[in-house]
C-alpha cells in the first residue's frame, strides 16, 4: 500500500526535522548544507526517499518527496512549475499503468498529500505561498503547516491561523479536509475530527533532540528560558498533525478509501484530464 | 545633529518592534497590516519618520527610514534598486547643499547606518540577502541583525553567526565595524568593543510587552514554556545592538566623528562621485 507525502517549503523551516520526528525515522541524516552559491544556481528539483513503515498494524511504503530549492532563487516565480510537472507525471504514469495490462501490480506514486510550510514571520501568507497553493490545490491535497511555531506566542499563533484561513478563503484555495464523519461514529471521534479541522494550519514545533522533563523523556528544544515540548499540545500542534496524517493514511486504507481514491481519481483526474484534453 | 537609520527586511521580522524598543518610542503605533494582495502590487517604497530624542545628553534628530515591500514580491530581484536610489539621492542632496551657499544649516539626510534583518530560519544567507548587501555595502554602513532570535538555541545562534560571517567574507561584503579603540582607552571599553565586534550579526529578540520576572518589570515575550527577557544577554543581543548603535551615534558626535564623517565622506563620496562621474 503506497502513500506519497510531498514536503514543500524554503530551506531551514524544519521540514526534515518534522519528517524525521513524525515517523521516528532518520530519513534525513546529517545533511551537508549547500552554500548559498550552490543553492542559488539550482532551480527547484525533486528528491524522493522511500521506506517501509508500519502504522497501526498497516504496512505501508511511505515515499517522501522533498523539493529543495523552493523559493530560494531571487526569482521564485517558477518555484511551483517543477513541482506541478512532477505531480502531473505521476498522474500520467498511474493513468497509463491503470489502463495497462499489469493492473494488479501497479505502484501508486501519485502524491497523496502535500505539506506546505509557511514561515511564521510574516503577517500572513506571502505571494509565493498564495501562488503555489492556488496553482496546485486542485492537483494535490494540501495541508498547510506553520513552521517553527515556537516563534509565536499562543495568541500570535491563533491570530496568524485566522489570517491565513481568511486569505486562503479569499483566494478560493481548498486545503485538505478530513472527510465528514459518518453519523454512527462515536462522539469522541467526531470531536477529535472537529478539533483537528479547527487547528488548520497546524502550528508545529519539531525536534530530534530528546530532553528530560519532569522525569519523562520527551522530544523538545532547550532554550535558556525554558523547554519546548514537541508533543505537548499546549506547546505545539505536532501531535495533531500526526493524528491528522494517520487519519489520512487510515482513511486511504479503510472505508474512507472510497473518499480519497474516488475524489482523488474523479476530481483530480477530471481536472487533470480536462486540462490534459484542453492542452 | 542628524542621524538617519535605515531598516531593511521582509515584513514580519520584528523591525518595528525592535525600533520601538531601541529608542523606547512608539514610532510605529498599531499599524493596520496590508493584506497580501495590497502588499503584492507594490514594489519597495521608502517611508520616513523623524523624531527628536536625547541619548546620553546629546540631542539628536533621529530619522528612521523604513522599506516596506522589501523582498515581498515574487520577483525580488529589484528590491535593492529603490533603496539604492534613495541613498544616492540623499548623498546627491547633501553634495549639493555642501557646495552651496547655505552650508551652516544643511540638514544631513544621508543614511548613516542600515540595519539589515536576516530571517533566522535558513541555513545561512539567502540570495536576496547577498544581493542587497553586495550592492549596498559600499554606499551605506550595514549592520546585519538576525531577527527573531528566540527561534534559535544558543548553539544554533552561534552556528548561524559563523556561517553568515563566512558567507559575507566570501562575497567580500564589508559590514560596519566600530573604529579601533585608541591605545589609551581603558581596558573595559576595549573589551566591550571587542565583545561587540564578535557578536555581529546581532541575534536580537525584541518586545513591546512588559512582563514581570523575579519581581522586576522587564520587556519580554511570554511563552507557555518560559519568558524570553529582551534585555538579558543570555537570551538576546538586544542590549549589545543598542550599545553598538549608541557607540555609532556617539562616535559620530565626538572624536570618532572624524572616522565616520571622513570615511563616509571620503570613501562613500569617492565611490559615489567616481560612479557618478563615470555614469
Ligand atoms: N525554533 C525551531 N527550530 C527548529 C524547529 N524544527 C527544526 N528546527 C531547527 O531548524 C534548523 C533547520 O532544520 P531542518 O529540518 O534542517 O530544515 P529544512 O531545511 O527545512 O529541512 C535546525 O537547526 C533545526 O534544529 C522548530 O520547530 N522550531
Ligand atoms: N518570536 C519573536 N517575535 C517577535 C519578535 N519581535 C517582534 N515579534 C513579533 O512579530 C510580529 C511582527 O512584528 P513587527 O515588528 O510588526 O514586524 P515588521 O513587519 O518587521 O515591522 C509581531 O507579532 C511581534 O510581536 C521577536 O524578537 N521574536
Amino acid at each position: 500500500f503506497d502513500f506519497t507525502l510531498m514536503v514543500v517549503g524554503e530551506a531551514g523551516l524544519g521540514k526534515s526535522t518534522l519528517i524525521n520526528s513524525l515517523f521516528l525515522m532518520d530519513l534525513y541524516e546529517e545533511r551537508k548544507q549547500p552554500s548559498v552559491d550552490e543553492r542559488v544556481h539550482r532551480t527547484v528539483y525533486i528528491e524522493k526517499k522511500t521506506m517501509e513503515i508500519e502504522e497501526k498494524g498497516v504496512r505501508l511504503r511511505l515515499t517522501v518527496v522533498d523539493t529543495p530549492g523552493f523559493g530560494d532563487a531571487l526569482n521564485s516565480d517558477d518555484s511551483w512549475r517543477a513541482i506541478e510537472k512532477y505531480i502531473d507525471e505521476q498522474f500520467n504514469q498511474f493513468f497509463r499503468d491503470e489502463s495497462g495490462l499489469n493492473r494488479k501490480n501497479i505502484v501508486d506514486n501519485r502524491v497523496h498529500c502535500c505539506l506546505y510550510f509557511i514561515p511564521p514571520w510574516g503577517h500572513g501568507l506571502r505571494q509565493l505561498d498564495i501562488e503555489f497553493m492556488r496553482r496546485l490545490h486542485k492537483k494535490v491535497n494540501i495541508v498547510p503547516v506553520i513552521a517553527k511555531a515556537d516563534t509565536l506566542s499562543p495568541k500570535e499563533a491563533a491570530e496568524l491561523k485566522k489570517i491565513i484561513m481568511k486569505e486562503l478563503e479569499s483566494h478560493e484555495i481548498r486545503v485538505y479536509q478530513l472527510p465528514e464523519c459518518d453519523e454512527d461514529e462515536d462522539e469522541e471521534l467526531k470531536t477529535t475530527d472537529r478539533d483537528l479541522k479547527e487547528s488548520i494550519p497546524f502550528a508545529v514545533v519539531s525536534s530530534c533532540q530528546v530532553v528530560e522533563v519532569g522525569g519523562r523523556k520527551v522530544r523538545g528544544r532547550i532554550y535558556p528560558w525554558g523547554v519546548v515540548e514537541v508533543e505537548n499540545p499546549k506547546h505545539s500542534d505536532f501531535l495533531k498533525l500526526r493524528t491528522f496524517l494517520i487519519r489520512i493514511i487510515m482513511g486511504l486504507f479503510s472505508s474512507h478509501m472510497q473518499d480519497l481514491k474516488e475524489v482523488t481519481r474523479d476530481v483530480h483526474y477530471e481536472n487533470y484530464r480536462a486540462e490534459y484534453i484542453q492542452t
